[in-house]
This record gives structure tokens, sequence and C-alpha cells, in this order.
């Protein structure tokens, strides 16, 4: 359940950074 | 056809998997020649995630009996960590160049490196959770073996309840396992094998209740029918578990076995 939780973290933290890397991009193209 | 093969790693990886595809065609479409904002604080999220899972995995290699996740599951963490240290090099070098090319290179392997690092580990750790099921079926299989040798009442008994907490345990785990695939094939096939165990398994204790009233009776006649139809059943039975223990290992990389 632990390792579960751990990348269900990992996930959602990732996914934020990549998302803001991204949106930043597509606001100016 | 589903990419991830259970709903549990398929609800944790498949945001960020689309994410990571966004950012990829965005760099492949020339788009992010913009300048990046500072990810220092995303990505430091990442890194406490990643350093969280390090413990939390070593601790799962450490007091887990599974041998197979105890030889698979480090390289998983290795291969997040590695994915963590170059998003931090990534970001370190968009403070010092917004518009660096290799950082954002960096950032793109570093994203991707994240999601097959944790998908492994996912499942590396999956695939225990199956072997623990198989387990029981395998056992299962061995109480069935000796179902030929059982010829008084008072070992079938014994044999009966050896044989149900064993039965009810591969039901339920089965039945648990079958709610958590994504791959609708695989789960009617195993639908349709446990059935066919719930349906078997009081018919063939039937059998074998019939070859010792049979066998004890000073005539003895039609015993050897009775073993006949025992067996059948035994046979049957050890079928279904065996498929069970078989679709229980496929995932959806396996879909050419389908073609």
């Amino acid at each position: 359940e632990l390792i579960l939780e751990s990348c269900q973290s990992i996930a959602a933290a990732t996914s934020a950074l990549v998302k803001a890397a991204s949106s930043a991009q597509r606001e100016l193209v | 056809m589903p990419v991830f093969h259970t709903k549990t790693i398929e609800s944790i990886l498949e945001p960020v998997a689309h994410q990571v595809s966004r950012l990829v065609i965005l760099h492949e479409e020339a788009e992010d020649g913009n300048a990046m904002p500072n990810l220092e604080r995303p990505v430091q999220a990442v890194s406490r995630a990643v350093s969280n899972l390090v413990k939390v995995g070593r601790e799962t290699i450490n007091s887990s009996d599974d041998p197979i996740l105890r030889q698979d599951m480090p390289a998983s963490l290795v291969r997040v960590e590695q994915a963590s240290r170059l998003l931090e090099e990534a970001s370190s070098m968009l403070k010092a160049d917004p518009y660096s090319q290799p950082a954002r290179g960096k950032l793109i392997d570093g994203s991707r490196g994240i999601l097959q690092g944790t998908s492994s580990l996912l499942l590396c750790f999956d695939e225990s959770e199956v072997r623990k099921i198989i387990v029981e079926c395998k056992r299962v299989l061995d109480y069935l073996a000796v179902a030929e040798v059982i010829d008084t009442m008072e070992d079938l008994v014994q044999f009966v309840k050896d044989l149900s907490p064993c039965l009810t345990k591969v039901s339920r785990d089965v039945d648990a396992r079958e709610k958590e695939l994504t791959h609708q094939v695989h789960r009617e096939m195993l639908i349709r094998c446990l059935e066919q165990v719930k349906t078997l398994a009081p018919i063939l204790i039937c059998s074998m209740k019939i070859y010792i009233q049979l066998t004890s009776h000073p005539n003895n006649k039609g015993s050897g029918e009775a073993a006949e139809n025992r067996n059948y059943l035994v046979g049957r039975m050890g079928d279904e578990i065996t498929e069970i223990i078989r679709v229980l290992q496929l995932t959806t990389y396996d879909e050419d076995e389908w073609d």
C-alpha cells in the first residue's frame, strides 16, 4: 500500500512539473 | 486496448503519461523555443517524492520474502533516482539559461525516466502480488493431487477441511484480481474458470464419497467407474486452476498471443 501511495505522489508531482513546463510554452505559441 | 493492465496502475500512471506525451509533442513540434519558467519548486517536489519512494521501496525489498521482487525492484528504484537527478540538472540549467536546449532534453528524459521507472516498479510490485495468489492456486493443485489416494471417510473429512479454506482464499483473491484488470478478455477468462472451479468442487467431493462407499462395500462393485469419475473431476479442476495461473500472469503486453 505504501508503495502505491509513494508512486501516486511521484506521478502527481511529475505531472505538475511537466504541466508547468508545457503550459508555459503553449502560452506563448 | 488498455495500455496499463490493472486499474490501480492505470489510475496512477495514465495522467502523468498524458502530460509527458504532451511535453514531448511540444518539444518535437519545436514549440518549446520560449523561455522556460523557474521549475525549481516542482522539481524539488518530485525529488522529495522520489526520496520517499526509495525509502519505502527499500523497506519493501528488505521485508519481502519474494526473491524475484528482491531481485527486480532495486533496478526500478535506481531508474527513478537517475531520472530525478536529470530533472534536478535540467532545473539548474534552466535557471541559468531559460532557453537551454540541453536542459529541455534533460527535462524530457527525466520525465520519461520517472514514468518508466515508476511503471516498472509498479509492475514489479504487481507481479509479486500475483505470485502470492499463484502460491494459493498451487496449494489447491497439491490438495487435488492427493484426492486419488483418499479411501476412508475420515480422510475425506480431513481433505475437505484442508481444501475448503484454500479454495475460499483462491476464489476471493481471483475474484478481486479479476475486478482489478483492465483487459476484458482476461477478466472473462478468470470469471469463467472460477465459476467452473466453484461448480466442480462439490461434485468432486461427492464423487470421492461415492468411491469410498463403493470400495468399502463387500462386493466392491462399480468402484472402478467411480474412481474414473473422481479422477476425471480432479483433472478438470486441475485444468481450470492451471488456466487461472496462466491468465493471472498475462499482461496487456502479451497481446501477441491473442492476435
